[in-house]
Order: C-alpha cells, then structure tokens, then sequence
C-alpha cells in the first residue's frame, strides 16, 4: 500500500491510497485502502491522514478520520496520530500498522505499531529535495 | 504557511513523493493532481510489490487493485475496490470523481466503468503472481480464508459448500419464537 497526502500552496488538501494488497489484504477481497476514513482522510482547514499496515485490524477503528478530527480540534499531528492509533493498540496489542498525517500548516508526523522503525517520505519546501525519514515505533 | 505546498507518503517511495512534488510545483497541479501523479507513479513501478498489479492472487489466480483519490473539500468520494484487469487504479479513481456522482465503485462494476471511460483493459497477472498461485494450488490452497464449509478448507481446495450445521442453527433461530404477530 501506498498512502498519500498533499496539500498545495492555497492549503487545499488531497490523501489517496492505492494497493494491491499483497501482504494483508484477503486477496480478491476489499481492504481497507479504498474505504474513507480507514485507508486515508483529507478535510481542508484540518490536514490529511493515510494508514498501511493490517487493515482488515485497522479498518474497524477509522483512525484516519480520527486523526483528521483531533487535528481539526487542533491536536499537533504526532499527538493525533497516537490518539487514533491507540484504541487499535488496546485492542489488537499484536497487530501491525503504520500513519502518517498533516495539519493543514504543513506540520506533520508519523507513528506505528509492531515494526521497530517505519520509513516515510516528505517533499517540502523545508527540505531541498525528497526526504526518507524514519519513526521508532 | 512557510511549511507548504507540502507531500508526505507512507514507506521510502520517494519516486512517488517526487512525482506528486513535481505535479504540485513545475506543473502546476492541485493536490488531487499530486496525489495521483504520485500513486500513479507506484502503481506503474509496482512499489515493494504491494501496489500496482501482479500482487497477491485470489483464489482464481486473479489479482485485483483498491484505490481512493479524496479532496479536503468533500465534494467528491470516489474510491474503487476490488478493480480487476485494469492497472491504473488510482486513475479510475479520479475518473470515477471527474465523471460520476458515485462513491464506492467495486469489483465488475468498477472494471466496466474505466473499459467505458476508456482505460485498457488487460490482466493484471505477473509471471511471479501466476506462480504463485500454482503454488498456492498444490500446496492444496493453504493458506486460505474459509471457515465452516466442507471439503475441510484446511486440507483442501474448493469449491466450497456451507457445513450443514450452520444451517440447521439458522433453521433452529428462525423457528425459536418469532411469528407474524410478534415480529414486523
């Protein structure tokens, strides 16, 4: 899977997803990617959110809305991202899952869940060209 | 914001973050634009093997694409699952926003929606994705995600039929009480 955010310069803001669901997802079945909320969460004036990871776990909880809705509440990102994934962590301790969200400042974070790091990427203009970053989970 | 335009993505794809960056700052696209220049990007790459075609086969060897392009502005909601035989998911996605008022477009449906909206039709099979389904065959199809059917899906491959007790136990709740005058 791939989750995406992206917000341009007049702060509109656009996530997306696309997977073949290779290692989670029931093959020839639905996952999570495709269903708002779960895959990935845009609202303008709030920021994005996208998931990767168990879906078929993850999906019962939104956590992208989730996310969105604390950063619309005005939650910093990284706060948000682990108050979405916390109900999840609660009830599926062995599960593994991956977020990364964006306030619609352009501040943003990550968190995950049964990997040791998790690897994402940023283009900004704080950056001169595309960053790999990392988490610790 | 100093912090914008700004494109953030799960995994180390960073073709894909280049991609949708360029799209926002030489092309001039908005952030739907990006967002699918940049998934576009790893659906034709195939990014770690887990987006694009030639993933996971289903139980017919098949393999099928799910896919969702949001604005912030909700004016448009238009993911698609399950999509088979067309490789450009996210693409079917924006054309499902640009050219219907749908939401969820799933399975066949979504298939014949891009054959109409012109997308290619082909299979989505890989040499990698049919081996392992041949696999997966003679591994008699373990593993798999069938419950309560016979043959035992544990030891063996389908077609599957509902275990009769199942039946008998929905037969037993429909009869337990329930009746015309107490049930709309």
């Amino acid at each position: 899977t791939i989750g995406m955010i992206a917000i341009d310069k007049n702060g509109n803001i656009s996530a997306g997803t696309s997977t073949n669901g290779l290692s989670h997802k029931v093959p020839g079945r639905v996952g999570d990617s495709p269903l708002m909320g779960a895959g990935s969460y845009a609202m303008n004036g709030a920021g994005g959110a996208a998931c990767t990871g168990d879906g078929d776990i993850m999906m019962r909880f939104l956590p992208s809305f989730q996310a969105v809705m604390m950063m619309k509440s005005g939650m910093e990102p990284s706060l948000a991202l682990k108050a979405a994934m916390a109900p999840i962590i609660q009830y599926y301790p062995s599960f593994f899952g991956a977020m990364i969200a964006v306030s619609s400042n352009g501040t943003f974070a990550a968190v995950c869940h049964g990997y040791k790091t998790f690897p994402f990427c940023v283009a900004s203009p704080s950056f001169h060209e595309v960053k790999v970053l990392k988490v610790q989970c | 914001s100093q912090y914008l335009p700004i494109v953030i993505n799960t995994w180390f794809v960073s073709n894909a973050t280049n991609a949708a960056w360029e799209e926002l700052t030489v092309h001039g696209g908005s952030a739907v634009d990006a967002v699918v220049a940049g998934c576009s990007q790893c659906e034709a790459s195939q990014c770690r093997g887990t987006v694009g075609f030639g993933g996971d086969p289903d139980e017919n060897g098949e393999t099928t694409l799910d896919a969702m392009i949001m604005d912030g502005y909700f004016d448009s909601l238009p993911p698609v699952a399950a999509l088979r035989m067309v490789k450009p998911a996210i693409a079917v996605a924006r054309a499902v926003m640009d050219y219907t008022e749908h939401t969820l477009l799933v399975g066949d449906q979504a298939s014949l929606f891009a054959k109409d909206m012109g997308f290619t039709v082909e299979t989505l099979t890989t040499n990698k994705s049919y081996i392992d389904w041949k696999n997966w065959i003679d591994n008699k199809c373990q593993p798999n995600f069938r419950q309560n059917v016979i043959p035992n899906p544990k030891t063996s491959c389908g077609p599957y039929k509902p275990k009769e007790r199942i039946e008998q136990h929905l037969n037993n709740r429909m009869n337990f009480g329930i009746s015309p005058n107490n049930h709309d």
